[in-house]
């Protein structure tokens, strides 16, 4: 029970920063291969990116800190790039 | 800024409330968006009025989750507003997610907070990595009777529409009364006043508005800040400041209150009332204030008069309040800041400053205010 516990909670918290990712980093949209990725080079870089700018240790991993911040209120406008 | 940089190509704008949020009355919303819309209007040359009916550049809506821009809101939480860039039709609106809970105060979301930041998109400003930037995309209660834009917001800001016109207002008026005098002040601008001057730490601090000049001994051109970037709980448009060096702390006034700084740390218990100084209860607000280092006294100038505060004692001197022409001949009856420095005090009264020796009691020499600063 407690594994299967922790395994959901990782799928929220990696379905929060997908989502995160698509809507303020201009991350493609394509979840199975997020997932299957989380360790690939371009959403660690995505990752560090976001974290540089919001003024977070660069690690590029999703540390209680990251997704601390991500689950905060803020705008709904793209950190970087624009309305597509 | 956005990709492209795109800005409004008119200084005059226009806006419309849309539609209201249930959360709050709606005067309470009008009044929010005014004084977010105020917040931009103090440091560009932009102007805005508002529309009732029609396409407006800015139009402001509530709405819940699809709302017919792909941009879906998602509930309580996470994401707030959004708006776009300057641009025709849909560009330079701004929409609310209304199923957040609307807030005047920090108790919920306050719309004043998120409606000046949206704005701040809809005049073309991007999001900002600076923590202490009103475009900084997370949300936090500021402290929202002291919010002030940080000098990031306003150096993007002026980057597209540049600084709003002089104002020629410097008259000093009672905390009650202030009104908005939009401008950045020029250090060489012949008429130039001072609201404040103090020392601090060996550097010399020219307040005016919601600005300070620094001058420190090795750099003999002075650095320009707004207060807020040093202490963002304090107000702008001050009375008076002086420092008391044992005690490594500067005070700041405004109106009938003041506040203590160590370095860039407001102190705890403050602000206090000037009346626990000892003024008697007539007295509104100071015009001044000078610290004697050597004798420990400061002295407090208010209308034509002036006070002397003990700072062994840590009380007001008898015999006060006494007339500034009297003791200290020459100089203007009306002082608008003063501080001490080589041996001389010096009081800046409109564009004038008169150093005073104080033990010759005499004037040696009147210059202009802005003298310390280059010009």
């Amino acid at each position: 029970y407690t594994l299967k516990r922790a395994a959901k909670e990782e799928d929220i918290s990696m379905d929060l920063a997908r989502k995160y990712l698509e809507n303020y980093y201009n991350l493609p949209k394509d979840v199975k291969k997020f997932v299957k990725r989380k360790d690939s080079g371009s959403v660690v870089k995505k990752i560090q990116e976001m974290q540089k700018f919001l003024g977070l240790e660069v690690t590029g991993k999703l540390d209680s800190d990251t997704l601390d911040v991500i689950s905060k209120p803020r705008c709904g406008v793209p950190d970087v790039g624009h309305f597509s | 800024t956005f990709p492209g940089t795109p800005k409004w190509r008119k200084t005059h704008l226009t806006y419309r409330i849309v539609n209201y949020t249930p959360d709050l009355p709606r005067d309470a919303v009008d009044s929010a968006i005014e004084r977010a819309l105020k917040v931009w209007e103090e440091v560009t040359p932009l102007t805005f009025s508002r529309m009732y009916e029609g396409e407006a550049d800015i139009m402001i809506s509530f709405a819940v989750g699809e709302h017919g821009d792909f941009y879906s809101f998602d509930g309580p939480g996470e994401s707030l507003a959004h708006a776009y860039p300057p641009g025709p039709g849909f560009y330079g609106d701004v929409h609310f997610d209304d199923d957040e809970n609307w807030t005047e105060d920090a108790s919920g979301t306050n719309l004043f907070i998120v409606a000046a930041h949206e704005l701040g998109h809809s005049l073309g400003l991007s999001h900002s990595d600076n923590t202490e930037a009103l475009m900084y995309p997370l949300y936090k209660s500021t402290d929202l009777v002291h919010f002030r834009l940080s000098q990031d917001d306003v150096d993007g800001i002026q980057s597209l529409y540049g600084p709003p016109p002089a104002s020629s207002d410097d008259t000093q008026v009672p905390m009650e009364s202030v009104p908005p005098r939009p401008g950045t002040p020029a250090k060489c601008d012949p008429a130039l006043s001072f609201d404040a001057v103090s020392t601090l730490r060996g550097e010399v601090l020219f307040f005016k508005d919601r600005y300070l000049w620094r001058r420190t001994q090795w750099n003999l051109e002075p650095e320009f800040h707004l207060i807020s970037t040093f202490w963002p709980s304090l107000p702008s448009y001050l009375d008076a400041a002086y420092e008391v060096n044992r005690k490594d702390t500067v005070f700041i006034f405004k109106g009938n209150q003041f506040w203590a700084v160590r370095g860039s740390e407001v102190q705890a218990g403050y602000p206090r009332s000037i009346h626990t100084l000892g003024f008697p209860p007539t007295i509104r607000k100071i015009d001044a204030a000078l610290s004697d280092k050597d004798k420990k006294k400061t002295y407090f100038f208010v209308e034509d008069k002036y006070w002397r505060f003990d700072e062994n004692c840590q009380s007001m001197e008898q015999g006060f309040p006494r007339l500034i022409a009297d003791d200290f001949p020459g100089v203007e009856p009306k002082v608008d800041a003063a501080f001490q420095a080589f041996g001389f005090f010096y009081f800046f009264s409109g564009s004038s400053q008169f150093e005073f020796d104080p033990n010759a009691r005499m004037v040696t020499q009147i210059s202009k205010s802005n003298s310390w600063l280059q010009c």
